[in-house]
């Protein structure tokens, strides 16, 4: 019924402000605050395994929010532990990516990272930079959506709850969720008077997909050229997640 | 199981 849709809805919402590690005001505050030559000089001449370590404890922290933002979705919680999981392993990258669009200025192309804005160079000691520049593209794109606070809660929990994702156990219950989720999506763009953005949403999930096979691949490059670092000093959860 | 000891023990916590 629409009662429980808006329900639905009301509660992916609530989730996604109580597990956002910052609020929009705050970050529109901060919007100027960029790091200067100093501070990105040092981050530019951290060895590449030092700012892999960097990055990949930041990674794992927003992934922990993710985490409990999937709990918060109903439905999530009375799917197996498995199917949990299944889903996270996959999932929760794609949605750091999604929220972290939230953390983006397009104005000078930066992001919210460390407590100040940051330009693409400052990552460049990752030696990766096909995949930064992926990675803010797509932030740049999400953002020319301009979507709403309530729209990128909904859209990040059908990321998440995804039937297709492997290993699940069962899938038909995984569906059930996921139609759920779809329908509060479908409702509240409908709502907005914007449901030509669903089309453009789903195009959005192709690309996340092709971000976190390159994120995986660049992982198994450094994993090969430091495994001590890989192995020994990445958080726990993020090996569990990526490794 | 003890491949995700910690994605199981933050899905366990009730709390948030």
């Amino acid at each position: 019924s629409l009662r429980n849709i808006d329900e639905l809805c009301a509660s992916i919402v609530r989730s996604h402000r109580e597990t956002s590690q910052y609020r929009v005001e705050e970050l529109h505050a901060l919007r100027w605050k960029l790091f200067n030559r100093e501070e990105i000089q040092a981050y530019q001449s951290k060895s590449v395994d030092e700012m892999w370590q960097h990055c990949a404890i930041r990674l794992t922290e927003a992934v922990q929010y993710v985490v409990e933002f999937a709990k918060h979705i109903p439905g999530f919680r009375m799917l197996s532990q498995n199917d949990q999981i299944a889903l996270l392993k996959t999932g929760s990258m794609e949605v750091v990516l999604v929220r972290m669009s939230r953390l983006f200025n397009t104005e000078n192309n930066t992001v919210f990272f460390d407590g100040k804005f940051a330009g693409t160079e400052v990552f460049k000691s990752l030696a990766c930079g096909d995949l930064i520049t992926a990675v803010f593209d797509f932030a740049h794109g999400m953002c020319a959506l301009k979507l709403t606070e309530q729209q990128i809660a909904l859209f990040s929990a059908l990321v998440l709850i995804n039937a297709d994702r492997p290993c699940l156990e069962d899938k038909g219950r995984v569906q059930r969720v996921q139609r759920s989720v779809e329908f509060g999506l479908t409702h509240i763009l409908h709502r907005d008077n914007q449901e030509s953005l669903m089309h453009k949403l789903y195009q959005r999930v192709a690309v996340l997909r092709s971000l976190c096979s390159l994120h995986m691949e660049k992982l198994r490059w450094f994993s090969q050229r430091y495994p001590l670092t890989a192995h020994s000093l990445f958080p726990p959860l993020y090996k569990e997640l990526f490794a | 199981k003890e491949k995700h000891k910690i994605l199981h023990q933050l899905l366990q916590n009730s709390t948030s």
